[in-house]
């Protein structure tokens, strides 16, 4: 860890901060929230204690801000720079600064808080069922007048709980409405606007008139994103158009075609060949609590760390389960000093709790989780596929999509598909260890191959070959295991393994000339240090821990989706 | 299979586009966090070795292989999403 030079330090240890505005991402409450706990990672550690304030001017002042933001250091749009904040000190120092051009959310995707409905301001849950139909955000569909909505539960029909998600329709923020919705059309400086708009503002938030008259009322809020809303492009805020049309192909969801950097984009009106209004298409998002809970460390002292599992390395990096690493706590403590005395017993319910208690998150984690749904199934959590963020590998056998982790394999079979298992690998296939790195089914023979670190199995039915090394087909003796295998053309099969991969004549045994190849060369767009790929229904998976970048067969990233979700399908 | 297709691509109306090369990058990186003292002003030798060592002081700093060379892996690093703070004090 390092210090400010001089070991700039806050000299007293009852620290204030206020938050000064609001980021159109995220509702105010989920922001409040990450803001506190970022602060309570320092908080559980040392002797220090943060008080919010509403007013006046607060230790650590902390405000979202887009590009030129009122002190010598510029942001930079989107992605690069997230955030920078101040050493303890009067003035600016002590304040933190987040980049409003990111796309915040807690790391993982859009996390939309309802209002109003019927679920006391639960969070939607995605995906959700409603009339047999599966959203994945929120929709529109069933209602007439224009209010998106989400089901807080699994399953509408089931369940019937909802709310309403973030619209300039419902609600602004921040302005002198008080929260009223926008009028549309309003009148701004004699022109009529249909939506909200960037015209006489020069930080770059969308606004609109909560009455119908700017110019006479003086009444406005800044608009809300909605989670469809596209980030960056020429029509930020806005939401994407499908089917649209560019360059005379019609497109039903983002797509990548066009770009040269493989991020998926889409158009917000029915044709970009016409409008040109486009923008990117919302990700998973930069996690505010985590980016707040570094930024913070800086706020009270802290300079970079150069240990990469350190909070205060100055790359951004998700983690699920967030805690704080020796490095960070040593650093902190170094100025302030240990937390003494008992930490505080937090009250015991009157009545047990469920089964659920292995799904209790601490404080320190980094995911809000919406209602749970209403059933869930009774199975030991550690051999729950549901709640595991990451296999050892995914492939298809006899057209099932299979899922390894660690002694175990799940299926999608029957004719619904439903995940069935655990089963036991050395139940089926005996001679195989427990973790499998990559598997794949020769469509020819139906021979399965099973990699795990520098050795592979042959089954053949019941009767196995190996193990022998993986040298023995050419691949390097450097490599240290094969991480993925997609079975191209007949006899062919590409193995991946790092950011290369090779192509292996099966019935040679060997790898053809002019091998290894950077994987992000020939399949672009996808994260190139992929730890399952695959082929299912014709379209290439790469994975990424619980994150899958589908590819069609023109080599397109024609969606980017959860496995637990879409492949699991939980 | 191999053989990548043939993409169409287009120049989108508003697109952030940071038309730098990767050397120009790098100096714009090495400055930005610290790793150079922009208050100095070098002729082309002595540029050469301090960004050099700059390099080697951004690499340890990342935990990379200490090359001196703007490779593959420190290029990557510098493209990665971080906080705006100096790594260097200045």
């Amino acid at each position: 860890y390092k210090t400010f030079e001089g070991d700039l330090k806050w000299d007293h240890n009852d620290v204030t901060y206020r938050i000064l505005n609001y980021s159109p991402d995220m509702d105010s409450d989920l922001t409040d929230d990450a803001f506190a706990r970022a602060f309570k990672v320092w908080s559980d550690v040392t002797p220090l204690t943060f008080t919010r304030l509403f007013e006046g001017t607060a230790d650590i002042m902390i405000s979202f801000g887009k590009a030129d933001h009122g002190d010598p250091y510029p942001f930079d749009g989107e992605n690069g720079l997230l955030a920078h904040a101040y050493p303890p000190g009067e003035g600016i120092q002590g304040d933190a600064h987040f980049d409003d051009d990111e796309y915040w959310t807690l790391g993982k995707g859009p996390v939309v808080k309802t209002r109003y409905g019927n679920a006391e301001g639960a969070l939607c849950h995605f995906p959700f069922t409603f009339e047999g139909k599966t959203y994945t955000t929120c929709t529109t569909e069933g209602r007439s007048d224009n209010l998106p909505w989400c089901a807080t539960t699994a399953d509408y029909n089931r369940d019937k709980k909802f709310g309403f998600c973030p619209s300039e329709l419902l609600y602004t923020f921040g302005g002198n409405a008080n929260g009223a919705q926008c009028v549309f059309p309003f009148i701004f400086l004699g022109k009529e606007y249909d939506s909200c708009t960037l015209e006489g503002r020069s930080d770059g938030y969308r606004w609109c008139a909560t009455t119908e008259n700017f110019d006479n009322d003086k009444t406005f809020g800044f608009c809300p994103s909605r989670d469809t809303a596209v980030t960056g492009g020429n029509a930020e805020g806005e939401t994407c158009h499908f089917p649209f049309v560019f360059l005379g192909q019609s497109y039903d969801s983002c797509t990548s075609e066009g770009r040269g950097d493989g991020k998926l984009w889409c158009s917000t009106t029915s044709s970009y060949d016409d409008d040109k209004k486009w923008g990117f298409c919302p990700d998973q998002g930069y996690s505010l609590f985590l980016v707040a809970a570094h930024e913070f460390g800086h706020a009270l002292g802290l300079d970079h760390s150069n240990i990469r599992d350190a909070l205060m390395y100055p790359m951004y990096s998700y983690v699920e389960d967030f805690s704080l690493h020796s490095d960070d706590i040593e650093g902190i403590q170094y100025l302030y000093g240990p937390k003494r005395g008992p930490s505080p017993t937090p009250p015991q319910p009157s009545t047990p709790t469920t089964d659920d208690s292995d799904d209790k998150e601490t404080d320190h984690t980094d995911e809000t989780r919406p209602t749970e749904p209403t059933t869930t199934r009774p199975v030991e959590p550690t051999k729950d596929a549901c709640k595991l963020t990451k296999f050892d590998t995914i492939t298809v056998i006899e057209n099932e999509l299979h899922f390894f982790q660690d002694g175990h394999y799940w299926k999608r079979s029957g004719r619904d598909k439903e995940l069935q298992g655990p089963f036991s690998i050395a139940a089926r296939w005996p001679a195989l260890p427990a973790v499998i790195d990559s598997a794949f089914e020769d469509t020819l023979t139906k021979k399965l191959y099973f990699f795990s670190g520098t050795r592979f199995w042959v089954f053949t039915g019941k009767s196995v070959l190996g193990p022998r090394s993986v040298e023995k087909l050419g691949l390097p003796n450097s490599i240290q295991k094969v991480e993925g295998a997609l079975q191209r053309g007949k006899g062919k099969v590409l193995l991946f393994s790092g950011e290369n991969f090779w192509r292996l004549d099966i019935k040679a045994q060997k790898i053809d000339r002019g091998y290894p190849r950077f994987t992000d060369v020939v399949f672009g767009g996808v994260p190139s240090d992929a730890h399952d790929v695959f082929q299912y229904k014709g379209h290439i998976y790469f994975c990424r821990e619980s994150f899958y970048w589908r590819m069609n067969s023109r080599r397109q990233v024609d969606r980017v989706g959860y496995v637990k979700y879409d492949l699991l399908t939980c | 299979w191999s053989l990548p297709l043939k993409s169409v691509f287009v120049t989108f109306p508003g697109d952030v586009i940071k038309n730098m090369t990767d050397t120009e990058l790098a100096e714009s990186y090495l400055k930005k966090f610290g790793y150079i003292d922009t208050a100095v002003r070098r002729s082309g030798f002595q540029s050469m070795v301090s960004t050099s060592k700059a390099l080697k002081r951004m690499q340890r700093q990342m935990g990379l292989e200490e090359t001196g060379e703007l490779d593959k892996s420190t290029l990557e690093a510098m493209k990665q999403p971080r906080c705006g703070v100096p790594d260097v004090a200045n």
